[in-house]
């Protein structure tokens, strides 16, 4: 089973 | 003072277009080289960046930096006022609450103008990390959007292979499942047909079909679309915004838990 994970996982804020 | 016009108004109704299904509301950076726009979809999944430069424009002045947030469904119903053959100007006084979006026919005879309230937005600013991608493939748009629309028929994802024979395009679900390969073209009369592939290393990755057909909906805005993939990174759609700027969708891979 694959899941979604948000942008957030992959780019900080600046 | 802000004010930027642009005689092929029509790119500015198409990036709408492109925007308006994912992002409900979004900021507009107004400065001297251009605007920008970077948001995030509602679920956090996907982010739109929107660069317009602003030698792009037919006359650009932005005297200070401006933000302007903005319902995307109010400025969408605006820009539908406008004729697709429209000189499009926006403008706006420093620290207004207000943009006024000016609609010029070509042959001058109809000036409309009208004028929007804008919103204080909080949002969440990403900084985008540079990266050389594993794989980089160019596709005419209008193959990117058919595959993407085909293949939903199977299922929520689609699983997108890149190798050096070429990328293949997947879905399975209930009904069975779906497979489109695209290999390098050899030749082509029109560059806008080519399918291109560079590769440093294979990659596969799992996309959700939603949000793929909603980037697919920037395809009037360009024949052709750039999907740059790394392993366990977000994929960048990118379309070309005529010679203004670029559309740029970032989506997040699905992982196996």
């Amino acid at each position: 089973m694959s899941s979604q994970k948000t942008i957030k996982n992959f780019f900080k804020p600046s | 003072m802000f004010e930027a016009r642009l005689v092929q108004g029509s790119l500015l109704k198409k990036v709408l277009d492109a925007i308006k299904e994912l992002l409900n509301e979004a900021s507009w950076d107004c400065a001297d080289s251009g605007i920008q726009l970077q948001a995030m979809d509602n679920s956090h999944v996907s982010l739109v960046s929107v660069n317009l430069r602003a030698e792009g424009f037919d006359k650009y002045r932005c005297d200070r930096n401006l933000i302007m947030g903005m319902d995307l469904t109010s400025m969408s119903k605006i820009l539908k006022c406008a004729a697709n053959d429209d000189i499009i100007t926006m403008k706006a006084q420093d620290n207004a609450d207000t943009v006024t979006f000016i609609f010029e026919s070509p042959s001058q005879e109809k000036v409309s103008d009208y004028e929007m309230k804008l919103m204080n937005l909080d949002q969440d600013h990403l900084g985008i990390p540079e990266t050389d991608y594993a794989c980089v493939i160019k596709l005419p748009s209008g193959e990117f959007a058919r595959i993407c629309r085909d293949l939903s028929n199977f299922g929520e994802s689609i699983v997108i292979a890149c190798s050096k024979e070429g990328v293949k395009f997947s879905a399975a679900g209930d009904i069975g499942t779906g497979n489109i390969k695209l290999a390098q073209t050899s030749s082509v009369d029109k560059e806008e047909e080519a399918v291109i592939i560079e590769m440093q290393e294979p990659v596969t990755l799992t996309f959700a079909c939603r949000y793929l057909n909603m980037f697919t909906k920037a395809t009037p805005l360009s024949p052709q679309v750039s999907l740059s993939m790394s392993p366990d990174v977000p994929l960048v759609v990118e379309y070309s915004i005529g010679d203004i700027g670029q559309i740029q969708y970032f989506l997040a891979p699905k992982i196996d838990d």
